[in-house]
């Protein structure tokens, strides 16, 4: 579903050049979840970030379904990051001005076949937290409209970086059920950066990043 | 050290009352490390924000060296703010257009014996991102210059909320080695929340929450 080849990221720090990903190659496979691990700084948001289509490489090249991003205008590129990804950020990124069902609602607006925000907020145990704005919320809470708001765009790829970080044990179990439902039930391709060596246990592969370059690739044989 | 008595914690929200402490009391000693686990939005926060002086409890008392932080004058209040308490909070909370070393800085301004900024950044292993801006860090970088700048103040009393959410294992055990130090080399207090199991074995004490109130509360033997 999408191939990355050789791709590198430098960011340019006045003088100083910052190599975030020093020549990176990755498929991902449709239907398939991938749990990408690695330090601190080592380079797996800079690659979720080309991969859903936020930053661009430096060098190299990513293709989803064979389409290169790097060549695609600004509004088939606004179309992809709205209707083939759904991104779960570090910092979850909510607008801080509209209540946690408005997060959901906006992120649904333009999509074809949205899942009900309603629903979705069900699903991740927040339906009593509704009108809740961002700074009402505990860091969790936070955390968990992030989610909704991704899966509910219903997209073929859905990006997650650290999505129960913020969360306890119980809570974080009944998060990766729903992104491995998600990815039984509805054949979405799941891509998870984590700190959680749980996580790595259900995927299908895990992909370990060191300084920018993959430096290891597992298969799970029975995930 | 601190002292909370039978405290509550009630936010209005238009008809709703949500309750986020029901009646906890709490002994906070001098030099000891108490570790803070429970569900996401079991009132972890609130509890640390109480503590820490930046919210108010709605009834009940509490007291730093025997002195109710509720009857402080504002000028009182905003001197324990500064001086006792280092506070990590939950979302970093970094001034975006500083850089990391001068974020560190600007905490330590105002306060008696500071740490050097440059020193506590290489403590976290930061020392070659000072001039980073917080968008230029990672997730895990980013809370760390929120460690290093709550420590840098050199305070009575260290606040942490979730210090290693978003940090792989090794570099948290390095931060977590870093409080422990604190703790046993200058005395401190520290106040950890964490949904991680491991920081629950170097504590002294282990207080489990649950829908705003304290279930269960644990001395550790031998941390
Ligand atoms: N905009 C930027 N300008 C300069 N350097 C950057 C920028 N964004 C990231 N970096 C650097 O690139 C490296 C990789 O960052 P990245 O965010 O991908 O790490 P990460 O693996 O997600 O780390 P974490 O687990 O801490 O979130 C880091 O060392 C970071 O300092
Ligand atoms: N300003 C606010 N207005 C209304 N409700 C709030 C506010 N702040 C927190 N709450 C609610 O109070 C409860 C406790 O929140 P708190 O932030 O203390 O939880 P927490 O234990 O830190 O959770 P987490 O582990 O998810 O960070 C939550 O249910 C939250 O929705
Ligand atoms: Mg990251
Ligand atoms: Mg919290």
């Amino acid at each position: 579903l999408v191939k990355m080849v050789d791709v590198t990221k430098t960011f340019q720090m006045g003088e100083v050049e910052v190599r975030a990903l020093a020549g990176v190659s990755l498929d991902i496979f449709a239907g398939e979840m991938v749990v990408m691990v690695g330090p601190s700084g080592s380079g797996k948001t800079t690659i979720l970030n080309i991969v859903g289509g936020l930053d661009s490489a430096s060098s190299g090249d990513v293709y989803y379904r064979d389409i290169d991003l790097a060549g695609m205008s600004d509004r088939e590129l606004t179309r992809y990051r709205r209707n083939e990804v759904g991104f779960v950020f570090q910092f979850y990124n909510l607008v801080p001005n509209l209540t946690a069902l408005e997060n959901v609602l906006v992120a649904t607006e333009l999509v074809r076949e949205p899942m009900d925000a309603h629903e979705v907020l069900d699903l991740v145990g927040l339906a009593d937290r509704a009108d809740h704005f961002p700074a009402q919320l505990s860091g969790g809470e936070q955390q968990r409209v992030a989610i909704a708001r991704a899966i509910a765009k219903n997209p073929e790829l859905v990006l997650c970086d650290e999505p129960t970080g913020a969360l306890d044990y119980r809570t974080g179990k009944s998060v990766l059920g729903l992104l491995v439902r998600l990815k039984r039930e509805l054949g979405k391709t799941i891509v998870v950066i984590t700190h959680n060596a749980e996580i790595g246990h259900i995927a299908d592969r895990v992909v370990r990043l060191s300084s920018g370059a993959i430096v290891e690739l597992v298969a799970n044989e029975r995930p």
